[in-house]
């Protein structure tokens, strides 16, 4: 990927973003109570700004997504050696008048990732794939129709998803991409990974999840992907970062699930550095407990026995 | 009887986690819209579960420690009162069921504010340390990654349809018949489990200070009813919309994980620990992390 290209300068600085969810229906001066869509604003309160108001409850404005990124860009591009980008990039379903469509979801999740390969792609190089910022997406619960389903590919969405993400997917990662949707960067090439993970194999919302101990569960098939993968880095003596939509705590994720992807982070902590997350629009930390997840697992076990 | 325990075990454990799921039970039915609803709740409920738990922890590893250090302390003193050699002894060994606690056990899972404005808009900008890096500017040759993939793919499809050995269990039936029949069967049948870490391996960049380990953090947030007071003012001014856009819209840095109430010395998993320490067991910096958690939008639980 990287062949021919002239060492980047690294800065020690790498950017995570989230939950980003443009609206295009996003409507200034309209009235917040009907989702900042449309209606004559009951008072002054009621109005939606132009950039948004805190906590009233509607999606982002368009306005709000773009001078975010040109912030950035104007402030951080320069500094920072690659950005990892954690999901749903589309409004939630919340007004009936204007439900959501797969062809939209598709629309503006392409429309997304193409403002991504403007803002921080090379702009010198016939390859796609080259970015001056590396750039590693992961799918959210939104950017999927249905809402949180998401079966095990290949499948029309995965194959839609691998043509929106082409240029940040190295191009021999496409095959497991189709099956499982998720894929890793060479962040910095032979040193440092971050691996983008379909947490929606583990989320206990995705109604195709029962558990992961099945080896026809989702869950399971990508936890076979994630363990092989993490051993080839360890073997190539690469560190590497997780990130993923859902975060990986009992609430999100399937008890089997929680319990197995906790070992692998925990197994591989002479590789792991971290795992970065978004979902919940909260800024905090869980600290997960490798033994209790030993216990459960030992105990499920038995239990099947 | 090994089902019994199980479910009464996972009774307990749902009941830890009973709190924490009804707290976040709002998340589900937030899920049309982004109004917050019950985040107050839901932070209290992580507190609970999750920080004053390792607080615990880590007080009793700490008197533990402190009264070995003063058992030993005595056996000193005694031998030296009796006039005798020197002989090293243990301190008494603490009984009872309490597993030493260790920040390798642990995990961090970073959850991030978003861009939506259920808050106050936001992201993180992460630093970590490059120092060695240079000296790795030999990069050893590995076959190429499409020759990687493509076992992959045959490992997992064996993997898969080996159903036969739904645990790896039934797979080790032949070797009754064979001269191997003495082989134990293999501890880790199961792939989606993992091998534990080999003895050889050092604790990565997450949990000692190397390349790669992360040491401060800038969170950043658009301070969305200043902007829009700038912005109508800027538009007051008979500036054209964009241009005033232009001059209202601005992120801000919100803190930095090494400012004041609670500066963490690097963000390394002991690190983390510490504070969720702190925020247990002091109230003052709870207020802030759950101000920051927020994005400084004032929110509070109706």
């Amino acid at each position: 990927r990287y062949k021919g290209a002239s060492p980047r300068k690294l800065h020690g600085r790498f950017l995570h973003i989230t939950d980003m969810h443009p609206d295009p229906y996003y409507k200034e001066g309209s009235s917040i109570s009907r989702v900042c869509h449309r209606g004559k604003p009951k008072d002054e309160k009621d109005s939606a700004a132009r950039f948004g108001d805190a906590t009233a409850g509607c999606d982002s404005s368009m306005d709000l997504m773009n001078y975010t990124l040109k912030w950035i860009v104007d402030n951080l591009r320069d500094k920072i050696d690659f950005i990892v980008w954690t999901g749903d990039n589309i409004r939630h379903d919340n007004d009936r008048n204007v439900p959501r469509t797969e062809a939209q979801i598709f629309d503006v999740n392409e429309q997304v990732s193409h403002l991504f390969e403007k803002l921080f792609g090379k702009h010198d190089s016939i390859d796609p794939h080259d970015f001056d910022v590396p750039v590693v997406p992961s799918i959210g619960n939104n950017d999927v129709f249905p809402h949180n389903l998401f079966s095990l590919g290949p499948t029309l969405q995965t194959r839609e998803l691998y043509n929106i993400w082409s240029s940040f997917i190295p191009q021999e990662q496409q095959r497991a991409f189709a099956r499982g949707a998720s894929f890793f960067v060479e962040v910095i090439p032979g040193k440092l990974a971050v691996l983008s993970i379909n947490t929606l194999y583990l989320y206990k919302a995705n109604p195709l999840v029962d558990n992961c101990n099945g080896k026809k569960q989702p869950g399971y098939q990508l936890l076979l992907w994630f363990g092989y993968i993490l051993e080839e880095l360890r073997s190539r003596g690469m560190k590497v970062w997780l990130s993923g939509h859902v975060p990986p705590i009992l609430k999100n994720f399937d008890q089997s699930c929680y319990d197995k992807f906790t070992l692998w982070t925990h197994e591989y902590r002479d590789i792991i550095i971290g795992g970065l997350y978004g979902h919940m629009n909260m800024d905090h930390f869980v600290p997960v407990n490798s033994k209790k997840a030993w216990k459960s697992v030992t105990e499920q076990s038995l239990a099947l026995a | 009887q090994a089902d019994e325990i199980s479910q009464s075990e996972k009774d307990s454990e749902l009941d830890d986690e009973n709190w924490i799921g009804d707290a976040a039970a709002a998340s589900d039915a937030r899920l049309m819209g982004a109004k917050p609803v019950n985040k107050e709740n839901y932070m209290d409920a992580v507190r609970e579960t999750y920080y004053n738990n390792i607080a615990s922890k880590m007080n009793k590893q700490t008197s533990v420690v402190v009264e070995e250090q003063e058992d030993l302390m005595n056996v000193e003193k005694k031998v030296k009162c009796q006039g005798k050699k020197h002989k090293k002894k243990k301190g008494k060994k603490k009984k009872g069921k309490d597993e030493k606690f260790s920040s390798e056990d642990y995990c961090i899972v970073n959850i991030a504010t978003s861009v939506i404005p259920t808050f106050n808009p936001g992201f993180r900008v992460w630093e970590y340390n490059l120092t060695g890096l240079e000296d790795m500017s030999e990069t050893k040759i590995y076959k190429p990654w499409n020759q990687f993939f493509e076992k992959l793919e045959e490992k997992i499809e064996a993997e898969l349809e080996d159903d036969l050995a739904p645990n790896g269990r039934l797979g080790t039936f032949p070797l009754l018949f064979s001269n191997e029949r003495q082989k134990k069967p293999e501890r880790n049948p199961d792939k989606s489990i993992p091998s534990k870490m080999p003895k050889d391996r050092k604790l990565g960049p997450g949990y000692e200070p190397q390349l790669f380990s992360p040491t401060r953090y800038v969170q950043y947030y658009a301070n969305l009813e200043k902007i829009d007071k700038d912005y109508q003012k800027a538009l007051k001014n008979h500036l054209d919309p964009d241009e005033a856009a232009s001059q209202a819209f601005k992120y801000e840095v919100e803190y930095t994980s090494d400012s004041e109430p609670y500066p963490m010395p690097s963000l390394l998993t002991r690190d983390y620990l510490e504070l969720a320490r702190m925020l247990s067991e002091d109230d003052r910096i709870w207020q802030t992390f759950v101000a920051r958690a927020f994005s400084l939008s004032g929110y509070r639980d109706e």
